[in-house]
């Protein structure tokens, strides 16, 4: 898992 | 989540209906910049197009849709509602100025070369320069009435604890994104610039219009 590319912030 | 994101999320919105009430309220939208408040709506428009695509939260779903109808309410009162209030004859920044590098930059540094990732990225580097015109209005009118002590606050306030999140999250999840971190620091640098020109132009010129 990419976790920049899920992009949780707003 | 660390607390400086249910506490940092919801300040812009609430930067944003500070000033749709402030303009529903006196039912004008002088010394606003239609031009900064429509990149905003764009900057959430382009960046929230993963609703379509991937679910985050139920927290996530909702307050992009808080942002991205309270962007769009703000346009529709400069634009249409209000438009004989709308100082268009002092915000005259030319934004393709900011679109059209941004654009070019976008599709450059990104951290993945996908229509959705390049649009999320545009959106970042766009937000972190929307305020531009309303900088520039400021500079050259040096008053703005209709632009509160508030909705400042609440800009700063929601810039400087995006800023605690990332080291926050740095260090306890080892999440870095050096975009969104890059492009939030130079709107805080500019947001610098809104909050000195605040103190001395608009602040000032309030304190020279006080009955002796």
């Amino acid at each position: 898992k990419n976790a920049v590319l899920t992009h949780d912030e707003l | 989540m660390n607390i400086f994101r249910p506490t940092g999320d919801p300040s812009h919105p609430a930067a944003i209906v500070i000033l749709l009430l402030k303009i529903w309220k006196t039912r004008s939208c002088a010394g606003i910049s239609g031009k900064s408040q429509l990149l905003f709506a764009l900057v959430f428009t382009t960046r929230y197009l993963g609703l379509f695509t991937s679910f985050i939260s139920l927290y996530n779903t909702s307050m992009k849709l808080i942002y991205i109808a309270c962007s769009y309410a703000t346009v529709y009162l400069i634009y249409m509602k209000f438009k004989a209030t709308y100082d268009g004859n002092h915000d005259t920044f030319r934004v393709e100025f900011l679109v059209v590098p941004v654009g070019g930059v976008s599709f450059l540094v990104n951290h993945d070369f996908s229509p959705l990732e390049i649009l999320w990225t545009f959106s970042i580097y766009l937000e972190s320069v929307a305020i531009l015109p309303q900088l520039f209005m400021i500079s050259k009118t040096g008053e703005t009435e209709t632009i509160t002590n508030h909705y400042l606050f609440f800009l700063c306030l929601s810039r400087a604890l995006y800023l605690v999140n990332w080291i926050w999250r740095f260090y306890f999840e080892g999440f870095f994104d050096l975009i969104a971190v890059v492009a939030g620091g130079v709107q805080t640098i500019l947001y610098c610039d809104f909050f000195y020109l605040h103190l001395t132009k608009v602040l000032k010129g309030k304190k020279l219009s006080l009955p002796a």
